[in-house]
Formats: structure tokens, C-alpha cells, sequence
């Protein structure tokens, strides 16, 4: 079973 | 005041076709250096950054930086009112809720305008940091088309290995699994034939085929597309638009619980 990361958790906000 | 006047105008009716399933609304920033968008599908999983600079466009002033907010589906409307020859100009002046398409035939016999809301939209920026990544592939942008909709006719989920032997494709699904293996092969005629991988790592991540699918739509702007993976990153996906800039999708994995 895998969950679907998002972006967030790799990039920071500007 | 904006005015950008972009004689191959077919290349910002594809761009639209590229960006339009995977986000609604966004808004474009425009500067000296050009025409640009960054924005994310509304799950936050994907991420367009398109880059158009400003040596690319015939006439291109923009006096300041300004971002204009525009409903996707909509530009995507009215670009398809522009031929495929046509020069489209998109003009915008300061404080105005309206953005202006001009299409010119190349011969100069028809001239349309069509003016478009814009739209307040909050958007984040993300802040992605230029990384060496750990392979890279470059392939024909229509052989990466047909594994993602061949796969997704199988499966759900791709994942996709890099070795020193090829880069692998694999799925499963209710009906059994596959396996699609390209390998460097860069001994063809032309170079939009080649399939190039580069390797400093073995690479091995798991992403959603529907995702991928939607970035295909770019596919007409390009014939090459490359995949740059790194252990624990998203997957970037880009598609050069000419020596003009690019749209670049990054999708973030799956990780396994």
C-alpha cells in the first residue's frame, strides 16, 4: 500500500 | 502596460492544451525576463512552472512586474479561436480587470480581438531549489506518451527504475502487471529518436499514471521530453518550448507506508 505525498512536504513556500 | 506579441502563436495555444486539465485558474507573472506560471493542482500533488522569455516574443514590453490571473479554461477558449498560423498579441494595461488577445493572420486580412476578465486568485509560490538529480532520460516526448497511456490501461501507478541497463516502467493491476524497459539508444538518425540516460545513482520511485497522462498533453510542444528522478523527490517532467523556455511538471511520489 503507498500513499500519495504532495509537494508540500518536499518544497517550501516563498 | 503589458503588450507581448508572439509571432509562432500556436506555441501559446499549445501551452494552454498543456497546463488547462491540471489547473483551472492561475495566475501568469509577468517581468523583464518574461512570461511565466507557476501553479499546483488543486490536490497539491502536481506542479506546472511554465517559462516563456521575453528574447522569444517579437515585441514584448512590460513596464513592471505584475502578475494577471486568468481562468485557464477560459484563455483555452478563446486561444482556439486564434489559427494556427496566426501572431497573437496579449495586451493588459495597469489596473485593468480585462486581459486583450489579438490574433493577426499571417497574411493580415483578419484581425480579432477578444477581451478576457482576469481573476483575483491567492496562489503560493513554491520555492524549488535547482538540484543535480541523481538520472535523468531523455526520450521522444510520443514514445513516454504511448508507455503512460499503454500502462494506465493496466494499472494505477507507474514506477519507474533507473539502472545502468535502461529505465523500467512498471505497473500492476486487477488484470495482471507489466513491464516496459527503454534503453539508452542513441544511434539513431535523428536526434528527436534518442533515448539518453544519465545515472549517478539508481533511481526507483512510484507516481499516479494520471498525472503523468495530463502532463502528455504537452506533447506537441516537444519531441524530446526528459525525467529527472532523485531518491525521495518529485519526478520532473520537461518539455522544451524551442530555445524559448519550457513547462516543466514535478509530481510528488508515492511513498510506501
Amino acid at each position: 500500500y503507498s500513499n500519495q505525498s504532495t509537494l508540500s512536504s518536499f518544497y517550501g513556500t516563498l | 502596460m503589458l503588450e507581448l506579441r508572439l509571432v509562432q502563436g500556436s506555441l501559446l495555444k499549445k501551452v494552454l492544451e498543456a497546463i488547462k486539465d491540471l489547473v483551472n485558474e492561475a495566475n501568469f507573472d509577468c517581468s523583464s525576463t518574461g512570461f511565466s506560471l507557476q501553479a499546483m493542482d488543486s490536490s497539491h500533488v502536481a506542479l506546472v512552472a511554465l517559462m516563456l522569455r521575453s528574447e522569444g516574443f517579437e515585441h514584448y514590453r512590460c513596464d513592471r512586474t505584475i502578475s494577471i490571473g486568468m481562468n485557464l479554461t477560459n484563455m483555452a477558449k478563446m486561444l482556439k479561436c486564434a489559427g494556427n498560423d496566426d501572431i497573437i498579441t496579449i495586451k493588459a494595461d495597469d489596473g485593468s480587470d480585462t486581459v486583450t488577445f489579438m490574433f493577426e493572420s499571417p497574411s493580415q486580412d483578419k484581425i480579432s480581438d477578444f477581451e478576457m476578465k482576469l481573476m483575483e486568485i491567492d496562489s503560493e509560490h513554491l520555492g524549488i531549489p535547482d538540484t543535480e538529480y541523481q538520472s535523468s532520460i531523455k526520450m521522444p516526448s510520443q514514445e513516454f506518451l504511448r508507455i503512460c497511456k499503454d500502462l494506465s490501461s493496466i494499472g494505477d501507478t507507474v514506477m519507474i527504475s533507473v539502472t545502468k541497463d535502461g529505465v523500467k516502467f512498471t505497473t500492476s493491476g486487477d488484470i495482471g502487471t507489466a513491464n516496459i524497459v527503454c534503453r539508452q539508444n542513441t544511434s539513431v538518425d535523428e536526434p528527436e529518436n534518442a533515448t539518453e540516460i544519465k545515472m549517478q545513482e539508481p533511481v526507483s520511485l512510484t507516481f499516479a499514471l494520471r498525472y503523468l497522462n495530463s502532463f502528455t498533453k504537452a506533447t506537441p510542444l516537444a519531441n524530446i521530453v526528459t525525467l529527472s528522478m532523485s531518491a525521495d523527490l518529485p519526478i520532473v517532467v520537461e518539455y522544451k518550448i524551442g530555445d524559448m523556455g519550457y513547462v516543466r511538471y514535478y509530481l510528488a511520489p508515492k511513498i510506501e507506508e
